[in-house]
């Protein structure tokens, strides 16, 4: 596509390749620069005019940081709305046709901004040359000029009460910015329709509280999500499913979390590592009746570990705990989950249960680096 | 990698390429098990099919295969169900291979962290890829030695986004070394004291880098997502047969 922005075939990530078909490439796009995305008109059409040749290349370049910050210092009521005209140039939907901003609106900004630029050592963009934008209603062409409806902050900034636009990172982080230090009021999280942690303070979405993933430091996010009954176990996704089912080998919560971590290793006490499994939630060891070195293994590769590098027979004691063994056709049960192989004991004939160690994944080493003798 | 060096055969045996026709290397990954490598999730923006992909392995020179490649394709795409592109957070994925690799002296797995496991600020780790060097895109693999940056200080170069416990700020206030297009989803890893070299970032954004804007780049906080890693590739393995 030539000299127009690219269709979804080339995708925000690479240039046009050479081989791709002209598509008639000169239409609008919809606005999707989180920047831009109050303006009094919703679509556009690339490249624009500082040469970016898509809104993923637009967002993360150096004007979209620039301006942002370059608003904060007030130098002039209507430079977001100009970042914008450069930014995302209108796209008029009916004619195709892109609409630029007026010169007038370019060399206000540029009249009134520039200085700041050059305080702290920083030049007006260099694509912004405003001889390239058309007179105010010069023979009937079109261009934009701020009307008194156009929000002077963008949705990336917090409006002060004075006015002024401060970066919403700032809004409540503990510093006052606005030159009324209204960004650090009503910083409570309530005020902000915002859920707070209860031991940190923090603010979270509410999109976010009790989706799977704890995001407070105790997780407390994550608590009182469902309410189940006493023979059920609550899923990481706060499904209900009952105890029973819990490590059984099949999946019942719709995440599997029933299924997870359902094999460990236990310390004792002379620091012999007995085979775990948590069947109904409840620590089992594991009799070693009819046991295997494949089974070894599959329980330390369950576990993300590397290969077995011990299976012991241990006695098992009087007041042992519960105990599961292999079901007696565990070889021909397909699946592949060690805990899905056991059944609960009747009686454990060798009266022995398994011990394992394993190894640790081998990684991080790199032997073709060794430094070699001369 | 802006200001860093040529690197040489074997010395990353972890680093992969992350290859989609017609381009070829789209992005850096981490071999982190024998079917398993990890990336960022914006790699697959616009190209979200597993079958589009390969991944390359065991080689320092993009233009010249070596006796020690291996070349996988893609089976499984798994990307942070919280990955959002707006503000590129949960920048992660897993993928999985067609089969395993043969661990070789070229061709080995990096250590991934424990959950508790975080850097410290002003450690010293290494980024490593075929990005962008800041004048032109190399052939040969380059690596670079940044120094881990705190979040607060990593904020106040980047006024417009916010730095999340998700991400890891490296490199220096000159930006003399960093990563750039290209080395995204490529490893940031650091030597531990026993010797084995533990996987601490992903390539995943900063600022322009060859531009003015000049700072740190900013990597996917493995340590925060290894729990979630080491789940997906259970289910994977065991639970989906």
């Amino acid at each position: 596509c030539l000299y127009n922005s690219c269709l979804d075939s080339c995708g925000g990530s690479s240039l046009c390749d050479p081989n791709n078909s002209r598509n008639n490439c000169s239409q609008c796009e919809p606005i999707t620069l989180e920047l831009c995305m109050n303006l009094p008109y919703n679509y556009t059409s690339y490249p624009n005019h500082l040469g970016h040749r898509t809104q993923k290349e637009a967002s993360i370049s150096w004007e979209s940081s620039l301006f942002p910050a370059l608003v904060q210092t007030n130098c002039y009521k209507y430079l977001m709305f100009f970042a914008c005209t450069i930014l995302v140039p209108k796209c008029d939907v009916d004619t195709g046709q892109r609409i630029p901003p007026c010169r007038a609106l370019c060399e206000l900004s540029k009249e009134r901004c520039e200085s700041v630029l050059g305080i702290v050592g920083l030049q007006w963009p260099e694509d912004t040359d405003c001889h390239q934008f058309p007179e105010e209603n010069a023979d009937n062409q079109t261009c934009l000029m701020p009307d008194q409806y156009v929000e002077e902050c963008s949705p990336s900034h917090f409006k002060c009460r004075s006015g002024r636009c401060v970066l919403a990172s700032r809004r409540c982080d503990g510093q006052a910015d606005c030159d009324d230090d209204s960004d650090e009021e009503n910083c409570g999280c309530k005020e902000r329709d915002l859920w707070e942690c209860p031991s940190n303070k923090q603010c979270l979405e509410h999109t976010v509280i009790c989706d799977g993933f704890p995001d407070c430091p105790d997780s407390l996010d994550e608590r009182n999500c469902s309410f189940c009954q006493d023979d059920e176990l609550e899923c990481v996704n706060h499904q209900c499913v009952s105890r029973d089912l819990w490590c059984d080998g099949q999946a019942d919560c719709s995440d599997s979390s029933d299924e997870w971590a359902c094999v460990t290793l236990s310390k004792n006490a002379n620091s012999s590592s007995f085979l775990t499994v948590h069947r109904g939630a409840t620590e089992h060891h594991v009799c070693a009746d009819g046991w295997q070195e494949t089974l070894s293994q599959l329980a330390c590769k369950q576990m993300g570990l590397g290969e077995p590098s011990e299976t012991k027979l241990l006695q098992q004691q009087e007041n042992d705990q519960r105990w599961l063994m292999l079901h007696p056709l565990w070889g021909s049960l397909s699946g592949t989950t060690l805990h899905k192989l056991l059944v609960n004991g009747q009686s454990c004939e060798s009266g022995s249960k398994i011990s394992l160690l394993c190894n640790k994944q081998d990684c991080g080493r790199r032997p073709a680096a060794r430094m070699t003798k001369r | 990698i802006l200001g860093g060096r040529t690197s040489r055969p074997g010395r990353w045996p972890w680093q992969c390429s992350l290859q989609s026709e017609p381009s070829g290397h789209i992005c850096g990954c981490v071999l982190i098990a024998k079917r398993w490598v990890l990336t960022v999730a914006h790699c697959f923006e616009g190209r979200e099919s597993a079958a589009v992909w390969k991944v390359v392995l065991g080689i320092n020179n993009l233009d010249h295969p070596s006796a020690f490649m291996q070349t996988r394709l893609v089976k499984t795409i798994i990307l942070h169900p919280r990955y959002s592109r707006a503000v590129v957070d949960y920048d992660i994925s897993i993928v999985e291979l067609n089969e395993d690799i043969n661990a070789t002296s070229y061709v080995r797995p990096v250590c991934l962290p424990s959950p508790e496991q975080w850097l410290e600020a002003d450690t010293y780790c290494y980024i490593t890829g075929w990005g962008h060097t800041g004048s032109k895109m190399p052939f040969k693999l380059q690596e670079g030695e940044v120094r881990i940056i705190s979040l607060e200080q990593c904020q106040s170069y980047f006024d417009m986004k916010t730095i999340s416990s998700r991400m890891i700020c490296a490199g220096y206030e000159a930006g003399t070394v960093d990563s750039c297009m290209g080395d995204s989803g490529g490893p940031l890893v650091c030597e531990r004291p026993a010797g084995q070299w533990t996987l601490f970032g992903l390539t995943s954004w900063g600022s322009v880098c060859f531009s003015k804007v000049l700072g740190p780049g900013v990597y996917s906080n493995v340590s925060y997502f290894v729990e979630w890693i080491q789940r997906q590739i259970y289910i994977q393995t065991f639970l989906l047969d």
